[in-house]
């Protein structure tokens, strides 16, 4: 199903805090250009829907989200 | 399956525990008793032996918390995350931690997490299991509601377990291969029947084979909107018609919403709630998403139907008067959404107030300023406004026949 329209600005957080969790994704601040970042977090995008055999697109699209949505462990999926 | 970096295991075959406290949701012999489930399900394919203790030190320490409880992860209210648990080492390693905000059940239902199935999971982390991307293993990441009933280990985490600790010593009671690949077998059912999970009842109403989307007399049980999508229900299968693909997308019922029985007679959203209500006979259940609200099924008397109500035609809601139309034979009802009340005056006869529907309403839904009446194979578009018919169509007019 879609995410609810009101929740969809927040999906942008959900997910970067979801691969901070889970992913070992680790926000690059010093980073001038955010494009760095974009890049950084689609491949850890990738690595996610690698994981759960989701089509591997690098995009946080419906069903990318709805998987990050589930409930679940709070033991990450890789560690650093 | 996977294991932590180092591989770190428990050095000794007895391993004790200890259940620090207890969630209010179960009894707590309940609890007591998923806990040990879940132990021994890891203890009969090892050698590992666990032994409960009541006070001192345990290599695993089990506990129910909130929010901030004093390690490197805090918990994130109900939903998200449910549970966590550390790799077998000195101190806080082994130690099993259980989200007090989840609710926490004994039984696999939809309105709570079944403990034993989490706390078996979590037990996997205490023992040195790391995730598995093996979709139906047990220590797969995701919480996926199953039956428990004779509950078998998945061939995966055996492997990965047997990779740490080895085989049992004595030949085991039961296999320890698998006996299905949860994967491919279908959800079994509701290990107990609950409220919530009237799926054992005969639908009659439900088709063997799914309609032709463009069949000329396709007839409709129950539609709503959900989300900008439209879903039209028959039997246990849904149409979605969706914004977001070009294509009629064919689903079923369980497929969103595994413990819901099919053949819906009625079903609405509340768009400003992210809400949608179900009516099944005389019961009607509240969903957001995949969630269903807890507490549901309620009777439908609750909304303000006399006993002589046994079940309703259909439903819908004016987003604009927060309304809800509700149409039982010839007559409607008015629900006002705000007060949860039903509406003096009512019922009404149909014909009366919605000029050019002289029928009863098998379905309905609200869409772009026009409710959608269907009786049998054909649709009838009305004004919201002025309640006056606009135009008559065939049911299927939103299947691009």
């Amino acid at each position: 199903l879609p995410v609810a329209p009101e929740t969809e600005n927040e999906d942008m957080h959900f997910a970067q805090k979801y691969l901070e969790n889970f992913y070992d994704f680790k926000e690059d601040k010093s980073s001038l250009f955010k494009s760095t970042n974009l890049a950084h977090m689609a491949d850890k995008i990738r690595e996610m829907q690698a994981f759960f055999g989701l089509e591997v697109t690098g995009e946080l699209n419906r069903k990318t989200m709805d998987m990050m949505k589930q409930p679940r462990c709070g033991i990450p999926d890789v560690r650093s | 399956y996977s294991t932590f970096p180092q591989n770190p295991r428990w050095k000794k075959e007895d391993v004790t525990y200890r259940i620090l406290n207890y969630t209010p949701d179960m009894l707590q012999a309940d609890v007591d008793e998923a806990i040990a489930k879940a132990f021994q399900l890891w203890s009969s394919v090892t050698p590992l032996r666990f032994n409960r203790l009541y006070s001192g030190d345990a290599d695993i320490m089990i506990s129910f918390a909130s929010g901030f409880h004093g390690d490197f992860y805090s918990f994130d209210g109900p939903g998200g995350t449910l549970a966590h648990a550390y790799p077998p080492s000195r101190g806080i390693g082994g130690d099993a931690h259980f989200d007090e905000d989840e609710n926490w059940t004994k039984f696999t239902t939809y309105s709570g997490y079944n403990l034993f199935l989490v706390a078996a999971h979590e037990l996997g982390h205490s023992l040195g299991l790391g995730h598995s991307n093996v979709f139906g293993a047990l220590m797969y990441p995701i919480y996926m509601a199953k039956d428990t009933r004779n509950y078998r280990l998945h061939q995966d985490d055996i492997n990965g377990i047997q990779a740490l600790y080895g085989p049992p010593r004595e030949s085991p009671a039961f296999p320890t291969k698998a006996f299905l690949p949860q994967e491919t077998t279908e959800m079994p059912p509701m290990e107990e029947p609950t409220q919530m999970s009237p799926r054992e009842e005969p639908t009659e109403m439900a088709p063997t084979k799914r309609p032709e989307d463009c069949d000329p007399h396709l007839t409709f049980d129950a539609i709503t909107t959900l989300r900008g999508e439209i879903l039209f229900f028959k039997g246990s299968y849904v149409w979605r018609k969706s914004p977001y693909f070009s294509q009629i997308e064919h689903d079923t019922i369980s497929t969103f919403w595994p413990s819901l029985a099919a053949g819906f007679d009625a079903a609405y959203e509340i768009d400003k709630k992210d809400r949608v209500i179900f009516f099944k006979d005389n019961q009607y259940w509240a969903v957001s998403g995949y969630r269903i609200e807890p507490g549901f099924p309620k009777p439908i008397q609750n909304l303000g139907f006399p006993r002589t109500v046994k079940k309703i035609d259909a439903a819908v809601h004016d987003q604009n008067t927060k309304k809800t139309y509700i149409f039982v034979g010839n007559k409607y009802w008015s629900f006002d959404e705000n007060t949860q009340s039903m509406e003096r005056g009512y019922p009404r006869k149909i014909a009366a107030d919605f000029q050019g529907i002289g029928h009863t309403v098998d379905a309905a839904f609200q869409k772009n300023g026009h409710f959608y009446f269907f009786h049998g194979s054909n649709q009838y578009e009305v004004d919201i406004k002025n309640k006056k018919l606009v135009r008559k169509m065939k049911s299927n007019s939103w299947f691009d026949c």
